[in-house]
């Protein structure tokens, strides 16, 4: 029953839409651009 | 619980930048043709773990052209990125490291090097000069013209050609042809090489001396043409960069120096 509870949990909280204003971390690559894009 | 992996490396990373650092001044270090190039951006970067402080890593790497001859001692910092209207040009690399108790070394590097599309300068900037092919004969003549323009006139050691780095040509309102070519001193004056312009040789590596000249030439309507050449004073070289960079420019005029 703990392990159902556990997962009921992570379940119930994959469901809980972001925070308002929440930013996705910008994706790791690729990175920024130092002068201008060809 | 094993401990999680770490959290794959960002492009952005300092460490990411750390070693992109590293393979742009090992490109730059073993190019033998043309001009620097400066980092514009990090594309992807893999950490492939080969044990305790041992990673490979994988770098793809947008570079840009700057406005330095590969021979140029100017330290990459000091050297400007070409403009977007300067036709610029962009250097795509992938680079093999290794990184062993906190060092990279390059392991493999592969580029290949492109200029913008000259649609997109022209869409921008109608009116400036493209990029021109470097055995364009408008350019061979006047780099011709320049180099014995600036030999007829300095009072230093006679010059010789070593590679011409770039051409470009403007159709309107004026036909003008720019370019930029490397050069080296020879063991010669330039009242020496009036005499005989064959026993004039590139000085000794030891001795070398390499330098730079941009030059310009107004054709239409009247003809116009400015030199400037600048020496960077003595150098001395890794052995394997090799003084003659590509298959010599035969000049048009006969009895003009050939390189």
């Amino acid at each position: 029953s703990v392990a159902k509870s556990a997962v009921a949990q992570v379940a119930q909280h994959d469901k809980v839409p972001h925070p308002v204003g929440f930013v996705p971390p910008p994706p790791p690559c690729p990175g920024k651009v130092r002068h201008f894009k060809i | 619980v094993p401990a999680a992996p770490p959290a794959p490396l960002g492009c952005d990373d300092s460490e990411s930048e750390a070693a992109a650092e590293v393979g742009v001044s090992y490109i730059n270090g073993h190019s033998h043709h043309g001009y620097k190039f400066a980092l514009n951006r990090i594309k992807n970067i893999r950490v492939l773990p080969q044990g305790l402080n041992n990673d490979i890593i994988f770098l793809e790497l947008d570079l840009l052209e700057t406005t330095c001859h590969i021979l140029s001692p100017t330290p990459l910092a000091n050297c400007t990125v070409r403009s977007f209207t300067d036709h610029a040009v962009e250097g795509d690399c992938d680079i093999k490291l290794q990184k062993v108790d906190g060092q990279f070394f390059v392991l493999a590097s592969k580029c290949h090097s492109h200029a913008d599309s000259s649609e997109d300068i022209i869409q921008l900037c109608p009116d400036c000069p493209l990029l021109a092919t470097l055995n364009n004969t408008e350019v061979l003549a006047t780099v011709t013209a320049a180099l014995n323009d600036h030999n007829s006139k300095t009072a230093d050691a006679y010059l010789r050609l070593l590679e011409i780095g770039r051409a470009r040509i403007q159709y309107h309102p004026v036909h003008v042809v720019s370019v930029e070519f490397a050069v080296a001193a020879t063991n010669c004056s330039a009242a020496e090489a009036k005499a005989d312009v064959e026993a004039c040789q590139l000085l000794p590596s030891d001795q070398s001396n390499f330098g730079f000249c941009t030059a310009s030439m107004v054709t239409k309507p009247l003809q116009d043409l400015k030199v400037d050449c600048q020496l960077y004073g003595h150098q001395v070289l890794t052995p394997d960069v090799p003084f003659l960079s590509r298959p010599g420019v035969t000049y048009s005029q006969p009895g003009q120096d050939t390189a």
